[in-house]
């Protein structure tokens, strides 16, 4: 059985894309055959593994019902990763999808043929930094949300926006057994009050659903992407690496549960 | 002549909203009127003003013809700053706006009256993170435009599809008169090479569109939206607060000689 994770936060740069990337290197480490979605325009992950942008060439012209997915994959340099690349043209999609019928499950729909050939253990997608029409088709389509999320107010501001989202999409049967994976804090600085604070209110409100594994603010994890690396092949010994590894126990640990 | 400045950028988390409501506090400081309106359904420039965001109360209406700008209008705490708060429904004004006529020019429409009143000296607009509807109307209406930016490599990436939207919507007559006003580096940590090497990148490319100013990294500017302060009010002697009470001298400065 395919696992299907968004990771989502309309809150802009939250790490979002930088979980993403990692979580699915370490998750190709452990063995597990994983695809990685860019469903961001700004296609961030796809540059983040190294992969070239190729103009006009993104799943855009899926999602309006030509073509197929299995069409866009393409390796990486990581063993066992593979990845749908993104290009800025996917923009494009927010109006043409949202000009057309049954415009929430459109990914969905293009995820089927992968998903019943069950090719991949996981499949990860990236989403945009809004509750627009891509994400919005990526909570659709998907099992199971990781909410990335600053130790920042604003980030936690945006907190229940998020989950008051996902409560609506189970509701209204868009997605009737979508959960939360989980959030898990990055950007931790552990000598600030603020991000103590934030890591207690989040505690507080979503107790399990938070994961122990706290990502260290590290700058090595925000040079790895300019040379088109997970941290885990830029620096393997550094705490971001260690971070990441760790993070990916737990998450496996749950979906045992599960 | 009121000056209209919209603060985009399509990478999220790269200091819009903080430099939004800071510089405006600053340009309020140096008594000039100022009205901050905040164009995104996240609604973070309203809470970091103290502003109660009001379920179902934004401009949504005023983008589809209801209504008019100067009703929701509102002071805040800072002599000189009024705003036009946000909240969540906007989003819906994404799609809605979208499958409407001109629908690129209803936030300039709606801004008219204001402008004609000459109520003030500047209009701040804050953008959410993505080119979507929203943003294309602040750009469409705005005179000029603050990019903000991380000094980190993916939004290293993002900047020229910034650049190259503004020449779009120069080139096919959305607003023929738009400039760039500057763009400022946020979230400047001296001891990283990755923060000295991306200055250089943008200082190499955009020339004389850089402000000099750069914002240092301050743990004191993200805990002031919390007591819903800008800088200047909560911690009056900050790093933060001097830094932007120099770009906003550096965008005075710029403005008086164009
Ligand atoms: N733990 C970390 N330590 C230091 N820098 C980090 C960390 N995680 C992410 N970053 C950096 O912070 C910035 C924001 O992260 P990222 O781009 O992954 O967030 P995002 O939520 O995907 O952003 P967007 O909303 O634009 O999609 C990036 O430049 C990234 O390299
Ligand atoms: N110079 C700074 N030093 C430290 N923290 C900062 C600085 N500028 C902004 N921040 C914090 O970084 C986070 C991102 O900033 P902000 O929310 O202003 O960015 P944004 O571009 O408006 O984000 P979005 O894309 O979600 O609208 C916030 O939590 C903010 O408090
Ligand atoms: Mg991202
Ligand atoms: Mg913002």
């Amino acid at each position: 059985e395919t696992s299907v994770i968004a990771f989502a936060n309309q809150k802009g740069g939250v790490g979002k894309t930088t979980t993403t990337v990692n979580l699915s290197a370490c998750l190709a480490e452990k063995d597990k055959r994983v695809l990685l979605i860019d469903l961001d325009p700004q296609a961030n992950a796809t540059s983040g593994l190294g992969i070239e942008k190729t103009p006009g060439k993104s799943i855009y012209n899926v999602l309006l019902g030509e073509g197929s997915l299995r069409e866009h994959i393409h390796p990486t340099n990581i063993d066992g990763l593979d990845i749908i690349p993104a290009e800025v043209n996917l923009a494009g999609a927010e109006i043409d999808v949202a000009r057309s019928d049954n415009y929430l499950n459109r990914f969905k729909i293009a995820l089927a043929d992968i998903l019943s050939a069950q090719d991949y253990d996981f499949i990860t997608v990236d989403c945009p930094p809004s509750l627009g029409i891509l994400t919005m088709n990526a909570l659709t389509a998907a099992k199971s949300l990781i909410i990335p999320m600053q130790c920042e107010y604003y980030a936690l501001e945006g907190l229940t926006v998020m989950t008051g989202l996902v409560q609506k999409l189970r509701d209204n049967g868009a997605n009737p057994d979508l959960i939360i994976e989980g959030i898990v804090m990055t950007m931790y600085d552990i000598r600030t009050n603020l991000a103590q604070q934030v890591v207690q209110e989040v505690s507080a409100h979503f107790g399990n659903k938070l994961y122990e594994t706290l990502i260290p603010r590290s700058v090595r994890l925000s040079e790895a992407p300019s040379f088109g690396l997970p941290i885990t092949h830029y620096d393997n010994n550094s705490t971001g690496a260690a971070a990441y590894r760790q993070l990916t126990k737990e998450v496996l640990q749950k979906l045992a549960l599960t």
